[in-house]
């Protein structure tokens, strides 16, 4: 389209640069586009028509056939030593609305490796990665999300049987929402107030299998479903499960942090928040992925604002590129800059969460609470303004945005979930202000008491301005 | 707040000073409020509820300090000169605007004036004109290929129209001309 090509031949700058500069090195950027193409030479990873136009069910049986072909081609496709590799090469093949390996990949290996002891690790971690399993993270209940100390499914230990038998006691323990749970997961990591020797010690990670290896069916002692229709991720099946005094051995508890020993002894971690890490990283990751949510939307809005042509500026002087206009300008870019900001800061934050899990490794906890703190704040802001964000882009592209052919609604669906998922954005703030409240009786007492991370140090800055 | 004064609008530290200023202010200004509730009584949970909005607004102004930091450092590492060009652009416009966003903030203490929010809310508009030739290849370098954009309206190519119709006519409704059941109600209702 000329339209398109006369704005490209207008460029200052080598796109190139910019694009490697975003996505990490020249390298990275290459393995982009060889894995993309990779998908577009292989036709059986496309989808048989749109999607959008499909049911739900068939949108599910639709994003298993497409990951088991994800897997099959892996090995030719991709690095298999680079898992940012491995997880674009599904986007491309599952596209935006999820698919049965959704959280497994995500969010269940990570939790896996953070909270696993090395023996526990030895066991399900290759079964994990070979995907003899498919597992999924279950921690939110009916009446209780982001309070975990509130959760109400319990595990109380039985020393005689060393067996832990976990229930959901109501209706509102009623684990809700884990992704995949409902149709797709046979094993998942379980959060339940740990209960021994009389003593509630709090929401801890225990990994059990919920359904038959062979048949798939849901094991004796557990209810299983799916939650029905969402706003969005219309392909992955958000479950609920009960669990019926379900008893499972003393060593499905996660052990790396805490412990329980055969006699009920509770080895507490050494730091509280531990258990919280796979939350963190989430949190973390979820702004990098705001970033590519809130950029799809500012590329649609901006290339449609170029083809289209809409009124006249100068009357007389013809219609007018839409993205000529100021207002349309103001509408998209401050997006496209909040967009890059999100970039940095979640590699930023994914950088950090490497960083102070290698220090917790070596004993070292002291930047744990600095980074969930910072993870939480920018994790709120971040998807509360992709949000706003797709929307203005989606109201730049006027009636045209309002039809799934824009890829809009898709996005915006997406990505207005992670307002509320991994921590409800208010809560998150609060949980940010809770660390606030501390530098501030520290800058009141004269001074930190511990080392700052260089984003807490304006705090204490003196001087005439300050 | 020295942002509009005599320093030059693409030195950004005023700005990032100004957002470190607020951040502060509404943090100190959080837990003063907290603490005297206490000393009028409340226990620390009902003081800290009762001003939670203010904890949240600091919290907010926290992490404007926090993005805007990680973005300025992220530019100056930049190694190519065209690309650093663009990519400040961008900064500008990011903290200019997030200036707009927090002039209340900036305003409620006197730290900036009205004249000083005046020049912010001008620089977003020169910047809006600067970016406005570079816009395209800037959305370009995000690098999403049309797959991975799932958009007909964003398609790379541009050609949008065309592609738009070809798909409204994948449309299941497409398939009859005359849909049986939709036609029996609606066909009935006119014969009535």
């Amino acid at each position: 389209n000329p339209e398109i090509t006369e704005e490209r031949l207008k460029a200052t700058f080598n796109t190139d640069y910019l694009s490697a500069k975003l996505w990490n090195g020249y390298d990275k950027l290459k393995r982009r586009r060889e894995i993309a193409q990779y998908v577009e030479d292989h036709p059986e990873l496309h989808d048989p028509y749109p999607t959008d136009f499909m049911e739900r069910e068939q949108k599910l049986e639709n994003a298993s056939r497409k990951v088991l072909l994800w897997m099959e081609h892996m090995e030719k496709a991709v690095d298999l030593s680079d898992q940012q590799e491995g997880l674009y090469f599904g986007t491309l093949i599952t596209g935006i609305d999820g698919h049965p390996l959704g959280i497994h990949l995500i969010m269940t290996i990570p939790a896996l490796m953070n909270n696993a002891d090395e023996e526990q690790l030895d066991e399900w971690l290759p079964k994990a990665f070979s995907r003899e399993f498919v597992a999924t993270y279950s921690q939110t209940e009916l009446g209780h999300g982001t309070n975990l100390s509130k959760l109400e499914t319990t595990a109380t230990y039985d020393p005689k049987t060393q067996e832990w038998i976990l229930d959901t006691p109501t209706v509102t323990a009623t684990k809700w929402w884990p992704g995949n749970l409902g149709k797709s997961a046979n094993y998942t990591i379980v959060m339940a107030q740990l209960i021994t020797q009389g003593k509630n010690h709090g929401a801890h990670p225990f990994f059990i299998q919920v359904r038959d290896e062979k048949t798939h069916k849901v094991l004796p002692g557990l209810t299983i479903g799916d939650i029905g229709p969402k706003f969005g991720m219309h392909a992955t099946d958000n479950g609920f499960m009960q669990l019926h005094k379900y008893r499972v051995p003393r060593r499905a508890m996660l052990m790396r942090n805490a412990k329980v020993l055969p006699d009920g002894t509770y080895v507490p971690p050494i730091h509280p928040k531990l258990g919280y890490s796979s939350m963190i990283f989430v949190r973390s990751a979820v702004v990098a992925l705001m970033s590519q949510f809130l950029s799809t939307a500012c590329v649609v809005g901006t290339r449609y604002s170029v083809i289209r042509r809409q009124g006249e500026i100068t009357p007389g002087a013809g219609e007018v590129k839409i993205l000529d206009y100021q207002t349309q300008q103001y509408r998209i870019f401050p997006h496209i800059a909040r967009a890059i900001a999100f970039r940095f800061g979640g590699i930023f934050l994914l950088d950090m969460y490497q960083r102070v899990m290698g220090q917790i490794k070596q004993g070292n906890t002291e930047a744990l609470a600095d980074l969930h703190a910072v993870a939480s704040g920018m994790k709120a802001v971040a998807t509360f303004q992709t949000a706003l964000g797709i929307e203005q882009c989606r109201m730049a592209c006027g009636g045209h945005g309002f039809s799934l052919a824009s890829g809009l609604p898709q996005v915006y669906s997406v990505a207005v979930g992670g307002c509320t998922y991994e921590g409800e954005n208010m809560v998150l703030l609060l949980q940010l202000a809770r660390y606030l409240r501390k530098r501030a009786a520290e800058m009141k007492s004269g001074g930190p008491k511990e080392a700052l991370t260089p984003l807490v140090e304006f705090f204490f800055k003196t001087g005439p301005r300050f | 707040s020295r942002i509009g004064t005599n320093v030059p609008a693409e030195d950004f530290e005023p700005i990032h000073e100004s957002f470190e200023h607020v951040a502060r202010r509404l943090t100190l200004e959080a837990f003063e409020k907290t603490e005297n509730l206490k000393k009028q009584g409340l226990t620390t949970e009902i003081a800290l509820n009762n001003s939670a909005v203010d904890w949240r607004r600091a919290s907010h102004a926290f992490t404007r300090v926090a993005l805007a930091r990680i973005f300025g450092t992220r530019v100056q590492q930049c190694e190519d000169r065209g690309t650093q060009q663009v990519l400040n652009d961008i900064l500008k416009l990011y903290l200019y605007y997030e200036v707009g966003e927090a002039a209340a903030e900036l305003l409620e203490d006197g730290f900036a004036d009205g004249q000083q929010i005046k020049f912010a809310k001008q620089q977003v508009l020169d910047t809006l004109g600067k970016i406005r030739p570079n816009a395209i290849s800037i959305v370009d370098a995000f690098d999403f290929n049309d797959r991975e954009l799932n958009s007909v309206l964003g398609r790379r190519d541009g050609h949008v129209y065309e592609n738009m119709l070809e798909w409204a006519k994948k449309s299941p409704l497409n398939k009859q001309e005359v849909m049986p059941f939709h036609h029996q109600y609606l066909g009935k209702m006119m014969e009535e």
